[in-house]
This record gives structure tokens, C-alpha cells and sequence, in this order.
């Protein structure tokens, strides 16, 4: 039955479901978010599509700010981590961070902690060398633990300012793998005691709801402090961001826009949720 | 689990001797729910749920199945045809060589499934050459090439300063003055919108005639599936599908969604990192249903 006069009846609500499941929201997710508007609606007396549309917008942007949290960097150096599963962009997002930090005039050095996978640390190199920034790396068969130690050995003698790790992609059902992260970020740890001062989370923008049980598995493996979506310029709109925030209860601090080392942006709830409804 | 939910619906309704349009309707609403969580795309959750709907109504509850037993099983048998025939072969062409590309998004899993592909052809006795097509990704024809050394499977590769097609061409002339049957050219991932790359595509697959032209994608993908696998297959006409990286615990929906809109073949599952015997499967509909249910 129609809840409302007028324009803003059940297809209404149910156009606006469909479209958030559609962009990976999430069932259980949606049907909070819409919960919640249909309340103020209520309240508020809101008879306007638009107006109902205006107020789930914002209830979204909420979600995400409610785990805003200034970036700070106050030690040197800042040692950032960068996990998550197998090809959501990793490597790929650490040249771009480099690449950031450098215009900022920072020095950086990057780790090159995936010592499994086929050509991990040349594709690190070669982006190091790309960016212009020097990569310590031992090449497939390493101990990742011991390129982060030198690393970070590194960072400290040549008074650099951030040192980026990168690790090997791990799908977070695989107890070993994650238990091998948590040794890795504990290395870290004993060699500096604030240390990982970040542990960024990378997320494909693809991902379904899947992306929730990665989040909870590398939260509680690595303590993640943000979040990355990467491949934000396909036509996924990363709707399990939501999901994700509220899971884990962090930001979503950067988006990946593109392969090349400038396709970086900061994230800004207002244009994400904005996106979404585009 | 999806059981548990429909014997709670059930267990509300009451036994009865035929499944009646509202009962089926009440368990219908927990096969969707089911379904979208498994990231299932949402139309081809309607359009699944609207045929087992059909199948279910006035159905006979059989006598050794509870109603809940017998909608799981009209959804199971359901699913299973959706996603296709087991063990569909891979070409063989009459005049060799055989040409398999590979193609999908960036991450899916294209240049790991090109090594395994090319183990699994040896072990058959083919004898396989790998081509590294991907010249923009840094470090990805060292990435093909130490794969290939670690399986013992020869890479034909230029650098990164020839395009693609040129490539694919000199590799196709090269494989044949090898004798090698069986050509799997590993692509750069690419979004199915980037019109360069996707005419890129188009260029390769003019040069190179692939008797197979897979599209790999990554089990964990969401309600995307459907877009990015209908534009794939507008472009360059698909033959199969690698569903990837099966060994986490996503529920893998999207291979419904792809297999519903290309009606396309899925023939192989990717089962892990390793280029080894085991990390890649033969395509069951039974190894996804239970997954995709959850
Ligand atoms: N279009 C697009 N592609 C991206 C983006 N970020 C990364 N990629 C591509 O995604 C693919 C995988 O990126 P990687 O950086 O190798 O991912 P990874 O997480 O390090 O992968 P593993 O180390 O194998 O787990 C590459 O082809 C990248 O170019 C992005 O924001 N947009
Ligand atoms: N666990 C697991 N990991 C996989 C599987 N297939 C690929 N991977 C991993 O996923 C990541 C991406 O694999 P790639 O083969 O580089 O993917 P790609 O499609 O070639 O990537 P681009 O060339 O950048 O588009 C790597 O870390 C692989 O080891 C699989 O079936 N299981
Ligand atoms: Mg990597
Ligand atoms: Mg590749």
C-alpha cells in the first residue's frame, strides 16, 4: 500500500532499493539506509521523490563521515602498509602514494614485501624507478620480514620521510596467509613502536559483498586504519564501501582513479555518494 | 544457510499436500534474499526466481522431501542448468595452431590462468606457447615469462614498445615454424568502457582468429558482472569463462550472472595461486551451487 500521497509511493522507494543493490550496497545495508529515510520522511513530512532522494543521499554521506578521521603523520618515518586481496591494487596504488608524498616534497622509500608472487618486486622497481623514488627489495623467495626490516633501516639512515610496504596479495580465508600478515605487521611493530602509523586496506571498487568479510579479516589480522578503492574510473560504483565503514569502522581515505601514478584522489563522501546516484 | 530459512518459512505455513502460489511466494523471498547476498545481479535474480516460482507452484510435495526440502531442490536443479554443462571441451583446431586469448578486467587473473592453461594443454601432450600481449602493466611480461620458466612452457614476448597486434602476428608465425599446436596470448587487463582498449581487442582478435576467446573473471565481483560480460562479449564474441580465485569464500553469484547474460560456456574454475596440477578445475555446476545457496 502507499505510505505517502502523491508522487512518493512504494515504486519510488523500490526504485531507489533496486538502484542501491545494484551498486553493491547490499541487502541488509540497503534496507537499514532506507528504514532510516522512510523515518525522517515521516517525521519531516517530506511529500517530494526528491526531497526523499536528497535525505538517503545524505543518511549515506553519514555513514562514511561518521568514520572520518584526520590523516596525521607526526612520526618520522611514517611507515604505511598496504593490504588486501590478491590483484585489488595494491602495488599499483603504492606508486601512486609515492608519487603523492614526493610532490609534496617527502622522501620516500618503498618496500617491495611481496616475495611470492612472479615479478612482484620488478613490478615495484619499475614503478619505483617511474615515480623516482628507491625501492629495497630481495626478490622472489625473500622473507618479507626481512625486506621490511632493511627497509625500514633504510628509511631511518637516510632520514626519510614516509616508507611504503607493499605485501602480497592473500585471500583473507586463507588462516596461514593472514596469520603470516600479522607476523609481518609485529616485525614492524618491534622495530618501532607506533609502527604501521597506517595500514591501508585496498578494496576493488568490483567487489561484492565479499568485500565485507575482507574487511572484518585484515581489520582483525593488521588493525587497518583506512580504507582504498581502487578502479573507480570502470563503471562500478563501490557500494560495499558502506558496508565496509560500518563493518570496520574506518575511513575510506583514498580512490583509485586509473593505472596511471597521477589517478589518485582523495576520497570526499559528498562526490562518492554523489557518483553513485549518477 | 538458505535450508534454514526456508524450514522457518515453512514450519509458519503448516504441512500441506501441494505447494500453494503463497507459500512458494514466501520462499521465494528468502531465495532472493539468498541470492542478491551471494552477488547474484539483481535481474537475473528476478528472472531466476520468476522460473523456479513457475516450477514450484502446485508442485506435489513429494512424500520423502519437507516443502522446504522440495523448493531447495527444484532451486538447486535450477541453478545447476543455469550454469552450464560440465567438462566443455576446449577447441582443437583441425589446422593447428590452436589460439586461446584471454581477456578480462585488471586483477582477474588473466596472466596466472594463461600459465595454468598452458600446463594443463602439456600435461595433455599439447605442446603450448605462451605470448605476452600485455605491454602496458610494468613488469607483466616478466611476471608471464617466470611463470612460463617455472612450468617449463616457452614465451613468446617483444618487449613493450610493439603494439599488441604486431605481437600476436610475429607470435601466431612463430609458433608455427615451432610446431606448437596450442597459442594462449595473455591480454593487459582493461575496462570494458576504455574504447581504446576494447578497439585494441577487437584488432587482436581480427589478427589472431582465436578458436577460444575466454573472459576471466574474479569470483568476488558484484552486481558489475553482467555489464562488464555483455560488453566483453559484444566485442569480441566469447567462447568460455575462467571464474577465478574460488578458493576464498566469496559465493561466487556472478557466474550465474555472467553465464545468464553471455550464455556462455564456463569451463574452467581457477582454484588458487600456484601454477600446479589442482589449481585449476574443470567446470561442475555442482562445485558452485552449494557456494552461491551458502
Ligand atoms: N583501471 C584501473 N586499474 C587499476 C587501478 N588500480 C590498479 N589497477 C590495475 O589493476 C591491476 C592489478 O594491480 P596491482 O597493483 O598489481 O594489484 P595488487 O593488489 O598489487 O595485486 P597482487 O600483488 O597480485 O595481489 C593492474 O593491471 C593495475 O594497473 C585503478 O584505480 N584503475
Ligand atoms: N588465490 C588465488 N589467487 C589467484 C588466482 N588467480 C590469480 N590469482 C592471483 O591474483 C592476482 C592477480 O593475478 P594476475 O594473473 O596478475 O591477474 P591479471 O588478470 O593478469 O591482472 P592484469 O594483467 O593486471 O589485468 C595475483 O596475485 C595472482 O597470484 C586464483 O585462482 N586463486
Ligand atoms: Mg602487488
Ligand atoms: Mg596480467
Amino acid at each position: 500500500a502507499a505510505l505517502f500521497g502523491g508522487a512518493l509511493n512504494a515504486q519510488v522507494w523500490d526504485d531507489l532499493e533496486d538502484l542501491l543493490v545494484q551498486a553493491d550496497v547490499g541487502v541488509n545495508t540497503t534496507t537499514e539506509l532506507v528504514k532510516r529515510v522512510k523515518e525522517r520522511v515521516r517525521r519531516a513530512g517530506v511529500k517530494e521523490p526528491a526531497e526523499a532522494q536528497q535525505m538517503l543521499h545524505e543518511e549515506m554521506v553519514k555513514i562514511l563521515m561518521d568514520q572520518d578521521v584526520p590523516l596525521s603523520q607526526t612520526t618520522k618515518p611514517h611507515v604505511v602498509l598496504v593490504v588486501g586481496v590478491n590483484g585489488a591494487g595494491k602495488t599499483t596504488l603504492i606508486a601512486k602514494l609515492a608519487h603523492r608524498y614526493l610532490d609534496k616534497n617527502q622522501k620516500v622509500v618503498l618496500a617491495a614485501g611481496d616475495t611470492f608472487r612472479a615479478a612482484a618486486s620488478e613490478q615495484l622497481e619499475t614503478w619505483g624507478a617511474r615515480v623516482g623514488v628507491p625501492v629495497v627489495s630481495r626478490g622472489q623467495g625473500g622473507d618479507p620480514g626481512a625486506v621490511v626490516y632493511d627497509a625500514m633501516d633504510v628509511a631511518t639512515s637516510t632520514d626519510c620521510d614516509v616508507v611504503i610496504i607493499d605485501t602480497a596479495g592473500r585471500l583473507h580465508a586463507k588462516v596461514n596467509l593472514m596469520q603470516e600478515l600479522t607476523k609481518l605487521r609485529n616485525i614492524i611493530r618491534r622495530k618501532m613502536p607506533d609502527a604501521p602509523h597506517e595500514v591501508i586496506l585496498v578494496i576493488d571498487a568490483t567487489t561484492g559483498q565479499n568485500g565485507v568479510l575482507q574487511a572484518k579479516a585484515f581489520a582483525a589480522a593488521s588493525d587497518v586504519t583506512a580504507v582504498a578503492i581502487t578502479k573507480m574510473d570502470g563503471t562500478a560504483k563501490g557500494g560495499i564501501a558502506f558496508a565496509i565503514a560500518q563493518e570496520i569502522q574506518r575511513p575510506v581515505r583514498y580512490v583509485g582513479t586509473g593505472e596511471k601514478m597521477t589517478d589518485l584522489a582523495l576520497f570526499d563522501a559528498t562526490t562518492f555518494v554523489d557518483a553513485l546516484f549518477a | 544457510s538458505l535450508s534454514d530459512r526456508l524450514q522457518a518459512v515453512f514450519k509458519k505455513l503448516g504441512g500441506k499436500g501441494r505447494l500453494s502460489e503463497e507459500d512458494v511466494r514466501e520462499a521465494m523471498k528468502q531465495v532472493r534474499l539468498a541470492l542478491l547476498e551471494a552477488d547474484v545481479n539483481l535481474q537475473v535474480v528476478r528472472e531466476f526466481v520468476a522460473k523456479v516460482t513457475e516450477r514450484a507452484v502446485g508442485e506435489e510435495v513429494s512424500r520423502s522431501l519437507t516443502p522446504s526440502q522440495q523448493v531447495i531442490k527444484i532451486v538447486r536443479d535450477e541453478l545447476v542448468s543455469l550454469l552450464g554443462e560440465a567438462e566443455v571441451p576446449l577447441a582443437d583446431a583441425t589446422l593447428p595452431p590452436t589460439v586461446i586469448m584471454l581477456v578480462g578486467l585488471q586483477g582477474a587473473g588473466k596472466t596466472t590462468h594463461a600459465a595454468k592453461l598452458a600446463l594443463h594443454l602439456r600435461k595433455k601432450g599439447k605442446r603450448p606457447l605462451l605470448v605476452a600481449a600485455d605491454v602496458y602493466r610494468p613488469a607483466a611480461i616478466a611476471q608471464l615469462e617466470s611463470l612460463g620458466k617455472q612450468v617449463n612452457i616457452p614465451v613468446y614476448s617483444e618487449g613493450t614498445t610493439a603494439k599488441p597486434p604486431e605481437i600476436v602476428a610475429r607470435a601466431l608465425a612463430h609458433a608455427r615454424a615451432e610446431h606448437c599446436n596450442y597459442v594462449i596470448i595473455d591480454t593487459a587487463g582493461r575496462l570494458q568502457v576504455d574504447e581504446v582498449l576494447m578497439t585494441e581487442l577487437a584488432d587482436i582478435v581480427t589478427v589472431a582468429q582465436p578458436h577460444e576467446r575466454l573472459l576471466v573473471v574474479d569470483a568476488m565481483i558484484g552486481q558489475e558482472a553482467v555489464r562488464v560480460a555483455d560488453e566483453f562479449n559484444k566485442r569480441v564474441a566469447l567462447s568460455g569463462i575462467i571464474f577465478t580465485k574460488i578458493d576464498g569464500d566469496a559465493r561466487g553469484g556472478a557466474a550465474l550472472s555472467v553465464r545468464s547474460v553471455t550464455g556462455v560456456p564456463i569451463k574452467f574454475l581457477g582454484t588458487g595461486e600456484k601454477i600446479e596440477v589442482g589449481t585449476l578445475e574443470v567446470f561442475h555446476p555442482e562445485r558452485l551451487v552449494s557456494r552461491i545457496l551458502g
